[in-house]
């Protein structure tokens, strides 16, 4: 799939940590999320939404986040990804 | 592993609609209308009773607001987060729910973008008794909106969620989703509570039937669910097939009107033409439009062209769509379109060869096939079919309800299905989902 772009990838960070994916970016340090967490991150969303598991922002998996939703997260604040297993 | 739920310990929660949506076509009168029908979804089936309130000290606030407004959650315009509600563990605001008010509320229109309120009210409202979000697609909890659910006074939860509510809950007593709460209570004074269910408590009521030992006095298909009646008492399973509880509810308190003195009823059905459940005790009927008498009732059997004496049983056919009265060695067959008894009736042979001459009661299943029950045995007859399958008759505590050997255990404690697939489970395990529904009615 193509890169997604660079607003593309900031929304998605945004997204996944607005709804629990990703621990919340701290505002100190402006903690960055490494690639591999981002991937992990962006595959339990895509397993929470039913969708192919590919890791990536690929077009269907920022098509649901684009889609209205309750503000909730989806997993719990302390459980980051990696966690989920 | 996420935290336990958190859960009202109270039953007993009031609400109110603090803020309206302020250029919404829903007027405030259909506002709080579809509120009380969401919040409603959740009562019909489980203890919880929701009333709304006036003042400002309700248990759940409900506000229209914009962009950032004093919580964790700022709306961010139409589309994207549409609303929130708060877990009842949430120090500040328990039970709260919060509807964007940039977004186009709407009661089932077709519009696309307009945001039906009723469905995203039944979602909020489950995070407001303590349910998260969950990936199964067809979950009233899933994150994403799904557009309209349908007709609020017709809509039933997904069954993974209620069985996720009653897990924190428990079942309601009550069990038709269309028990009108707030009837009257019967006139005699409110039962007390069950004594806990421990056995070197005090002893179970003396009258309480043993479902894993018992015969039954009637045996019906009600809006799709299975209810076993015997004495003052009766058993519920689902459309699925689950028995709600392995206590038996009280047929008083949840049947209104039937006369307090009446110790068990004859026969029981719903009538195809207009979904009414008729009960026979005796030379008199009742008849009920979901769980309330109608006025006028008790009326003679007469009416129905049966003689003095009433019926063991009946049912109806929704192959002819006829009504069939058992009585002892006899059976009439009754035209619902005609409301008369067809001509021939009395006769001595029903349609259906294999089964006892004499009966408890009879029913067709969501199977399609008609159930013919006597003693704790009931015969199958299979859809388009005359003649009872083979193999019986069968044990009707072990394959209805969820008895192991009904004679070792009478207590019938919850066994597994047996080697055949118990008639509601159609072959499927009672943990094919992965839950149990354990019940406390006490």
């Amino acid at each position: 799939a193509p890169a997604p772009r660079a607003e593309d990838l900031s929304l998605g960070v945004e997204w996944l940590s607005r709804f629990g994916y990703l621990p919340p970016a701290d505002p100190t340090t402006g903690q960055l999320q490494t690639q591999e967490e981002l991937s992990k991150a962006i595959a339990a969303m895509q397993r929470f939404g039913g969708l192919e598991t590919t890791g990536i922002l690929d077009e269907a998996t920022l098509a649901l986040m684009k889609t209205p939703r309750c503000s909730l997260p989806d997993l719990p604040a302390a459980a980051p990804a990696r966690r989920r297993r | 592993q996420a935290p336990a739920p958190a859960t009202w310990n109270r039953r007993s929660l009031s609400w109110r609609v603090r803020t309206f949506p302020r250029d919404s076509p829903l007027g405030r009168d259909t506002v709080r209308a579809l509120m009380h029908y969401a919040l409603k979804v959740w009562s019909d089936i489980t203890p919880l009773n929701f009333h709304e309130v006036a003042g400002s000290a309700a248990d759940i606030q409900i506000d229209f607001s914009k962009a950032d407004h004093n919580d964790a959650y700022p709306f961010d315009g139409p589309g994207g987060a549409v609303a929130h509600a708060f877990l009842p563990g949430d120090q500040l605001s328990a039970g709260d729910a919060h509807f964007d008010d940039d977004e186009s509320w709407a009661f089932r229109s077709p519009d696309t973008h307009d945001m039906d309120l009723f469905a995203v009210a039944v979602h909020e409202f489950g995070h407001a008794i303590g349910l998260s979000h969950v990936a199964a697609a067809s979950s009233i909890m899933q994150p994403y909106y799904q557009g309209p659910v349908g007709d609020p006074l017709h809509y039933r939860l997904p069954y993974e969620d209620r069985v996720r509510v009653w897990q924190l809950y428990g079942v309601r007593e009550s069990v038709s989703p269309t028990a009108q709460p707030d009837t009257p209570e019967p006139e005699e004074p409110p039962l007390p509570p069950e004594p806990p269910n421990n056995r070197s408590g005090t002893p179970p009521r003396k009258d309480v039937p043993l479902r894993c030992s018992t015969d039954f006095d009637a045996v019906a298909q009600i809006r799709g669910e299975a209810f076993f009646f015997k004495g003052r008492y009766f058993w519920r399973l689902t459309r699925d097939g689950h028995l709600v509880s392995l206590q038996p509810a009280q047929m008083h308190r949840f049947w209104r009107g039937l006369p307090l003195h009446l110790d068990g009823v004859d026969a029981v059905f719903e009538r195809t033409s207009d979904h009414k459940i008729v009960f026979f005790k005796g030379d008199r009927y009742w008849v009920f439009k979901d769980n309330n008498v109608e006025e006028g009732y008790p009326r003679p059997v007469s009416d129905f062209g049966l003689p003095p004496g009433g019926v063991d049983a009946a049912f109806s056919w929704a192959h002819n769509d006829k009504t069939y009265f058992f009585k002892d060695q006899l059976y009439w067959r009754f035209d619902e379109h005609t409301r008369r008894m067809d001509p021939g009736h009395p006769a001595r042979s029903p349609p259906w060869r294999g089964i006892p001459s004499t009966l408890d009661d009879a029913m067709r299943w969501s199977d399609g096939a008609a159930y013919f029950f006597r003693g704790q045995e009931y015969w199958k007859v299979v859809e388009g079919e005359l003649e009872a399958a083979p193999g019986y008759p069968r044990s009707t505590a072990r394959d209805w309800l969820v008895c192991t050997d009904p004679q070792a255990d009478p207590e019938g404690e919850d066994g597994e299905a047996g080697a055949h697939a118990r008639p509601g489970q159609r072959g499927q395990s009672r943990s094919e989902d992965g839950f149990e529904v354990c019940s406390c009615t006490s």
